[in-house]
């Protein structure tokens, strides 16, 4: 389950024999290259490192434990504790908010979302909230259609707020309410007080960040204002069906503490998966 | 005073990180690092001139020449026999709608009369996304069924313009991934029935180490003429632009920075190095 580069820098290790500090320094920095290739935080990179190299160095291998396999440890164990494990989804009544930039795939993951609590036997409905982007309302409502889930929307309300008062009035017999929102960034001022607005009216249960695996060192200070307006409770990481690694995922946990619920790993409806801890780290380390 | 490897070396090594930090990716970054060693080892400094400063003067000529394509969009429309076939492509979500819409818009003011060709036949929203955009900017969209084969779309669209004597086809494709063999043939398909004047590659200005894989897999794959870069205005700090332009050798057309029709902003290299590197 090891990426190329992890393997390769293990090789060395192994042919050194012993936890030699000049092998750690080079397997450390072939790690260090592919977690930035894999878009983590710069700065969390060179923090991680040099928590491995110390610990790698100064700890004791476990009994029996080969110098490879210690150091293969303090790296492994090291990017569990920052991605943490998986978040627990509750199979019951709960209203879902979800936030994230502009093309994340919240509305395709809203749609996706609710076909996995639908499947489980739970009551579920959308609601489209996104009052601006052209054409929002037809891609949700026809997504929702295709797929039998119950939609909520109101193609001509200028006010998106309203949009989600009538929303729950008019949904109360579901048990899961999922909530498209317009996309949006840090920047975007009057965006971000009409997010907190709505919050404020829906008081959900989740606020899931929708993140594109491919996006860059901006990852950090996006996730940071979002969990600032509306207090992020879980991350859903998409389009890992592509060649991006999600590195800024692990901004986002570390900013918001919050888990990853789900990975988005194609455009059809099915094509979302429970986050796996163990073959993200591989994946992040190419 | 002459700059040694020493005195270089932490320099360098910081002002890799700044690049990294700025989007640039890995091997970019190092790369730039490399030249810049090599440009500068052995060079007279000035007293009162700190190795920081050179190493930013070193790099503004690096910018210089990574930004030596150049692509003038206007006057590519000007010069071109109509109509003209523009073909947005790239990855999902990247905001190739939005700009067509932007694009149209531009021409629109400049006289010209677009036409937009609904070449995704596949998402949910698509072709009421274009319609909508073409209803606000009183212009002809070409649609066919969902479902419908988007060459044949764009090749209805293109004998639509010869026949009516629009200027230019702005054709629409839908998102896909370039690890998805399928979808790329189908992109191929429609290059290959069409014949664009342009295949403008449309990509986010806050993707990170990724933006340099897909638009080389789309660059070898498909062949892209230009870059759009959009979503600067979410505080992307511009590595990207410098990334994806050193790998593929191609210009960069615009700037998205925004999600209105005026948030189109043509590529200039100074507003670049203003913009970015303060
Ligand atoms: N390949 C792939 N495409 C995805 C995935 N998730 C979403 N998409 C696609 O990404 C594009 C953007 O998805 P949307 O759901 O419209 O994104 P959004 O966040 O709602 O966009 P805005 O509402 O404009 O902010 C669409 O083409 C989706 O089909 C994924 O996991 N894999
Ligand atoms: N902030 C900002 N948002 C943008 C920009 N360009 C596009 N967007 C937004 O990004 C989202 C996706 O834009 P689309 O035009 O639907 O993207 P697309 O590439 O056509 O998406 P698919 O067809 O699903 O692959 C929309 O919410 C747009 O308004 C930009 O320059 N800045
Ligand atoms: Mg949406
Ligand atoms: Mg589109």
């Amino acid at each position: 389950k090891l990426g190329k580069s992890l393997r390769e820098a293990i090789r060395k290790l192994a042919r050194s024999g012993r936890v030699d500090e000049a092998v750690v320094n080079e397997v450390v920095r072939d790690i260090q290259r592919a977690l930035l290739q894999s878009d983590v935080n710069v700065k969390q990179v060179m923090e991680l490192s040099k928590r491995i190299k110390e610990r790698a160095l100064k700890e004791e291998p476990l009994k029996g434990m080969t110098a490879r396999e210690h150091v293969l440890r303090v790296i492994y164990q090291e990017l569990v504790n920052l991605i943490g494990k998986p978040a627990q989804i509750e199979l019951k009544p709960q209203k879902i908010l979800m936030v994230g930039l502009q093309g994340s795939g919240k509305t395709t993951t809203t749609a996706k979302l609710a076909r996995y609590f639908q499947k489980r036997g739970l009551r579920t409905a959308v609601i489209c909230a996104d009052n601006f982007r052209p054409g929002a309302y037809e891609q949700l409502k026809q997504l929702a259609e295709t797929h039998g889930i119950p939609f909520y929307g109101e193609k001509n309300e200028k006010n998106a707020v309203k949009i989600v008062k009538n929303a729950l009035e008019n949904m109360k017999e579901y048990e899961v309410k999922i909530i498209d929102t317009a996309g949006r960034h840090a920047l975007e001022e009057e965006l971000i007080e009409e997010l907190k607005n709505i919050n404020k009216v829906v008081n959900p249960d989740h606020k899931f960040l929708v993140l594109d695996a491919a996006i860059g060192q901006l990852a950090k200070e996006q996730a940071e204002a979002f969990h600032k307006a509306v207090g992020i409770t879980g991350i859903i990481v998409t389009k890992l069906d592509g060649t991006a690694k999600g590195g800024g995922a692990l901004s986002a946990i570390s900013v918001t503490g919050a888990p990853v619920a789900f990975v988005g790993t194609g455009e059809r409806i099915d094509d979302l998966e429970r986050f796996d801890p163990d073959s993200f780290i591989s994946r992040l380390l190419g | 005073i002459s700059l040694d490897d020493s005195s270089l070396r932490d320099t360098l090594w910081e002002f890799q990180i700044e690049l990294m930090e700025c989007d640039v990716a890995l091997p970019v970054a190092e790369r730039i690092s490399e030249v810049l060693r090599e440009r500068l080892i052995g060079k007279k400094r000035k007293i009162g001139t700190s190795v920081e400063e050179i190493v930013r003067e070193a790099f503004r000529e690096i910018v210089d020449e990574i930004f030596i394509h150049s692509l003038d969009f206007d006057e590519f429309i000007e010069k071109t026999e109509k109509p003209i076939l523009l073909v947005f492509i790239g990855v999902n979500g990247t905001g190739k709608t939005t700009t067509i819409a932007k694009i149209a818009k531009r021409l629109l003011d400049n006289d010209y009369t677009p036409i937009l060709a609904s070449g995704d036949t596949f998402r949910a929203g698509a072709e009421e996304q274009l319609r909508e955009h073409a209803e606000r900017l009183g212009i002809r969209v070409i649609a066919h069924r969902y479902g419908a084969d988007p060459a044949a779309v764009i090749y209805d669209a293109v004998a639509h313009a010869r026949a009516r004597k629009a200027d230019v086809v702005l054709a629409d494709t839908s998102g896909r991934m370039h690890t998805n063999v399928n979808l790329m043939d189908q992109l191929r398909k429609i290059c290959r029935v069409n014949t664009p004047d342009l295949v403008i590659f449309v990509d986010e200005a806050i993707a990170g180490n990724d933006a340099v894989e897909r638009a080389m897999r789309f660059e070898r794959e498909v062949g892209i003429d230009a870059h759009i870069l959009t979503k600067v205005d979410a505080d992307a700090k511009g590595g990207t632009a410098l990334s994806v332009v050193y790998e593929t050798k191609k210009p960069i057309a615009f700037f998205g920075t925004g999600q209105r029709y005026e948030d189109l902003k043509k590529f200039s290299k100074d507003w670049f190095l203003k913009q970015f590197l303060g």
